[in-house]
């Protein structure tokens, strides 16, 4: 099974 | 005061399309360069950065920055009563709690207005970095929708795999598996039809196919889009917008994080 990733795993805040 | 009139209306029918079912709320922040609009669906898996450049609107006035925070559900209903071939205008005072939305049509004989109440979003803004992508695939935007379609009928995620030789879409599930390999074009009359692989290095990464569908909505907006890959970065998904003669008037761009193994 795959895992979803979030996108907060990639892009900070600003 | 905020200005901004569209003489091809449609264009901003369909860029509501393509965010609509992915993002509830979002504020469209206006400047000088144009109306920005970023947000991340409820999940946080996917972002939504769109453009429409200030020279892309034949009047284009914004005092000051203000960020319009919209319900876009109430958006996207206000915009389907313009009709195609309308010429929107957007106006908001500053300071204001509401926005107004005007459809002449094209003779000018019909003019209606709409005003919709804004919302207090408190909203968060991801830095996206500049990457330099291993992979940028150009195809067209159909074909796209269709390989996303079509796979879904297989499994819930799609493996794309982009190497010298072309692009392959994968996806298996209960029923079976399915494969669909793109070659590169080698000559085409029409460069909307061409499919296009510039590849520094190999990639192949895993992502969900419904979101992939929430993204084709913006298919309509241009007859090419893009998707640039990286080894385990999110996937950017681009439609740039275009009117009628072919000029650019921004773009909707969508961010999807990937996949992994468990």
């Amino acid at each position: 099974n795959n895992i979803q990733l979030k996108l907060s795993y990639f892009f900070g805040n600003t | 005061m905020f200005e901004a009139r569209l003489v091809e209306g449609s264009l901003l029918k369909k860029v509501m399309e393509s965010i609509k079912d992915l993002l509830n709320e979002a504020s469209w922040d206006c400047s000088g360069n144009g109306m920005c609009l970023q947000a991340m669906d409820s999940s946080h898996v996917a972002l939504v950065s769109l453009m429409l450049k200030s020279d892309g609107f034949e009047n284009y006035r914004c005092d000051r920055s203000i960020s319009l925070g919209i319900n876009l559900a109430s958006m996207s209903k206000i915009l389907k009563c313009a009709s195609n071939d309308d010429i929107i205008t957007i106006r908001a005072e500053d300071d204001a709690d509401a926005i107004t939305f005007m459809f002449e049509s094209p003779k000018q004989d019909r003019v209606s207005d709409y005003e919709m109440k804004l919302m207090n979003l408190d909203t968060e803004h991801l830095g996206i970095p500049d990457t330099e992508y291993a992979c940028v695939i150009k195809m067209p935007s159909g074909e796209f929708s269709r390989i996303c379609r079509d796979l879904s009928v297989l499994g819930d995620s799609v493996i794309i795999c982009c190497t010298k030789d072309g692009v392959r879409f994968s996806a298996k599930g209960d029923l079976g598996n399915g494969n669909i390999k793109l070659a590169q074009s080698a000559n085409v009359d029409k460069e909307e039809e061409a499919v296009v692989v510039d590849m520094r290095e190999a990639v192949t990464l895993t992502f969900s196919l419904r979101y992939l569908n929430f993204f084709t909505k913006a298919a309509p907006l241009s007859s090419q889009v893009s998707l640039s890959m990286s080894e385990d970065v999110p996937l950017m998904v681009e439609y740039k917008i275009n009117d009628k003669e072919g000029d650019s008037k921004g773009y909707v761009r969508y961010y999807l994080a990937p996949k992994i193994e468990d």
